[in-house]
């Protein structure tokens, strides 16, 4: 019953890594296994976690490169119930490494085979949710992370540049699912950054609502400053400052992600 | 005398769009032509100055892909003294398609030489700045633009994990100015989203300062609504909104980028 969720916009800055690290403490908390998987040279879910650099030795970068099993990348965090596959800035050469190769799109998705044999003969842990951080670009990282997974998590942010990059993703889920991965899904759309004193944030939150529907989660993550300072802290922001907005916000989409099954 | 300046960081969202609308009005009201070249496939510059998407025929793809010479892809926009070269989201694709040739690096910096030698032979007009608003990843795009560049402008948001990447951008100037374009230089590091009642903000610049000294502009571009309002009215904040604090500190980075020379 293992979910792969690639969360993924091209759009820069829009909280993909603050909803990786966030949703997957809180379902954590909630006694779910979690994995996060850094799919993004920039590293900072690696970071958000505490991660020092100098200690990612098995990273993301094998996986996609060294055909390295996910299973020997995996590390645990100080969070009980979630670990992390790290990633380091090499991993932006792996888009010229693989790009002339038969399999470039399809080496996240047959790691994650590997991982489900390695979880069912017991070498490996499973988990119930897997997240794979991806990079700010529709390149061949965010492919294959959307080849491997079951479904596609969009954050976007309560503005009006990031609404106009929502065709774009959606234009790459849909080549995706017509031509690599048939069972991919849309998990969901969660709205990021709502500033409720500010016109621009309601607006966006109701075009955004009647073009996806029931896609859009009911949950709406505020614009909360504990939530950008916990990585300097190398916490989620749940550990870092439990009662704040933003952590109430992830607490409360974690609650209806468990209530609600795939969007198809 | 024209300075081309490649505004490049692979972090998403810290404000390169804003930042190269912006300066780019407050240059052109103080009577310098400017141009933009919009060289990210989310075409947000483009957007931003009012370019509709169906109007934008002779783009960045042309001239990277066809050989498409840079006058020939330069509009007016409503704003006098500020043309731009729109993008399209096909300029995504470039990447992959000229991969494999040998002058993957260098289809800007060529381009931009035959606009020089239009300008010479009064065929195209002259320019006092121009400016490449690059994506949010150091791929062949913002490559093309650290190599046609005489510097680069670093947006930086006033956020921890924002500073983690300054490492990152800093690898691929070093690399550029030592493999391909060693004339290239710093423009400046510019900070942006700076929220004064926020303690990391003041953190992040303190930082910035101590490592990046005279490079790091002394203009700080604050947190301002009106900044993300504007581009949904296809208009700068400085038409939108010109009394505003992010309208203010751009005419004050203008009027500071006219007085310092580049930094070297
Ligand atoms: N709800 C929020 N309120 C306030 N700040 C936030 C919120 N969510 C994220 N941030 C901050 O905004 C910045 C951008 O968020 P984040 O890095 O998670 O986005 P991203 O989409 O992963 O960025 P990138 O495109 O570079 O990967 C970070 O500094 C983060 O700490
Ligand atoms: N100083 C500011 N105050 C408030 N909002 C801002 C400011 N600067 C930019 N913004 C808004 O923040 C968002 C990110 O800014 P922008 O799109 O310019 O960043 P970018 O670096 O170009 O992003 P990308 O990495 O996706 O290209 C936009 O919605 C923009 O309107
Ligand atoms: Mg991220
Ligand atoms: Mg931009």
């Amino acid at each position: 019953n293992m979910q792969v969720i690639a969360i993924a916009n091209q759009k820069g800055g829009v909280g993909k890594t603050t909803t990786a690290i966030n949703l997957g403490t809180a379902l954590a908390a909630a006694g779910e296994r979690c994995l996060i998987i850094d799919i993004d040279p920039q590293g900072n879910a690696s970071t958000s976690l505490g991660v020092e650099r100098a200690t990612r030795e098995v990273t993301t970068y094998d996986i996609l490169m060294n055909d390295g099993a996910v299973a020997n990348a995996i590390i645990e965090t100080d969070i009980p119930n979630l670990h992390i596959v790290p990633s380091v800035t090499e991993l932006a050469a792996v888009e010229a490494e693989i790009f002339g190769e038969n399999d470039r799109h399809t080496r996240m998705q047959r790691a994650m085979e590997t991982l489900k044999r390695h979880i069912a003969d017991g070498s490996a842990h499973s988990y119930r949710y897997i997240f794979m951080d991806c990079p700010p670009s529709l390149s061949l990282l965010t492919v294959n992370a959307m080849v491997a997974a079951d479904s596609v998590l969009i954050p976007l942010q309560c503005e009006f540049l990031a609404l106009e990059g929502l065709t774009q993703i959606m234009q790459t889920y849909n080549t995706v699912k017509s031509n690599m991965n048939p069972a991919l899904a849309i998990q969901g759309v969660l709205l990021t950054m709502y500033d409720g004193r500010n016109n621009l944030s309601k607006q966006v939150v109701d075009d955004v609502r009647e073009h996806f529907g029931d896609a859009v989660y009911e949950t709406v993550i505020p614009r909360n400053v504990k939530l950008s300072e916990a990585p300097s802290h190398g916490k989620p922001a749940l550990i870092y400052d439990p009662k704040c907005a933003g952590s109430q916000a992830y607490l409360q989409l974690a609650g209806e992600m468990l209530r609600r099954s795939k969007f198809v």
